[in-house]
């Protein structure tokens, strides 16, 4: 028996708009730590890591490990019929072939539950290498979100560059090109509001712009996102989704040729 | 120009 109730089903929305542009379907692992899900986007040059911690849940049982493989595009729909106070339950019995969600209003005034079928995905699980990235990059979220829309605008990649002075992000295209530099901010009682930049040795990689549009979907998710770079291994990307867990977004870097 | 590397290979296949 599988049982998980949050609070907050706008949260889990949320989740799911920022994965739903990468991913068509996948599978999500429910153990006793919490539900884990793990995957590239069909061309294997973005991958996303989800981790929805156990104690994160108001309820939370998973007797046996489960793998309940979902199409995404049908579980947005199931919660596009959720209200933004509701609270959602989602049910499964050890070996079934569906999942339930249950939603509920806060007063109990309304109680919905749709039953949806699970498919039967053959997905491969990655182990993620540690990494001691050059820099790891803290700025707000949504700041991220703007420079990246900004800059696509110009051109198909974006070049982050950083260095001890700060982080900048470049582009160029037919019309000419575009840089946005961010100094680290000495905010500190606002961390959430601030750029804080940690370089061990600079770096400088290129990125597809159309990629990190799709991450910035998770921007509702977190105030703030952290960007780890290091030359040869994938950027990433990650959001922490508060009191619940985080959502990771590894992106392979644009190589000259 | 450039091209858009893959993640396979940065990856082990547990």
């Amino acid at each position: 028996m599988f049982e998980a109730r949050l609070a907050s089903s706008a949260t889990f929305k949320k989740v799911l708009d920022a994965i739903k542009d990468l991913l068509n379907e996948a599978s999500f692992d429910c153990s006793d730590a919490g539900i884990q899900l793990q995957a590239m986007d069909n061309s294997h040059v973005s991958l996303v890591s989800l981790n929805l911690k156990s104690d994160g849940f108001e309820k939370y049982r998973c007797d046996r490990n489960l793998t309940m493989g979902m199409n995404l595009a049908s579980l947005s729909k199931v919660f596009r019929c959720s209200g933004s106070d509701d609270t959602v339950t989602i049910k499964a019995q050890d070996d079934a072939d569906t999942v339930t969600f249950m939603f509920e209003a806060k007063k109990q005034e309304k109680i919905s539950d749709y039953e949806m079928k699970l498919m039967n995905l053959d997905q491969e699980h990655l182990g993620i290498p540690e990494t001691e990235f050059s820099c790891i990059i803290k700025l707000p979220s949504g700041e991220f979100a703007r420079i990246v829309r900004d800059l696509s605008q110009f051109g198909e990649s974006i070049v982050i560059s950083c260095t001890k002075e700060g982080v900048k992000f470049s582009t160029q295209g037919d019309i000419g090109t575009g840089n946005v530099k961010l100094a680290q901010t000495n905010n500190f009682d606002k961390e959430d509001q601030s750029v804080i930049i940690d370089m061990q040795e600079p770096v400088s990689l290129t990125f597809s712009c159309e990629y990190l549009n799709s991450f910035t979907k998770a921007t509702p998710l977190s105030n703030q996102v952290t960007l780890s770079l290091c030359d040869n291994v994938p950027l990433v990307v990650e959001y922490q989704i508060p009191d619940l867990g985080h959502l990771k977004y590894y992106l392979a870097p644009k190589i000259e040729e | 120009t450039s091209t858009q590397a893959r993640l396979d290979g940065f990856f082990t296949v547990l």
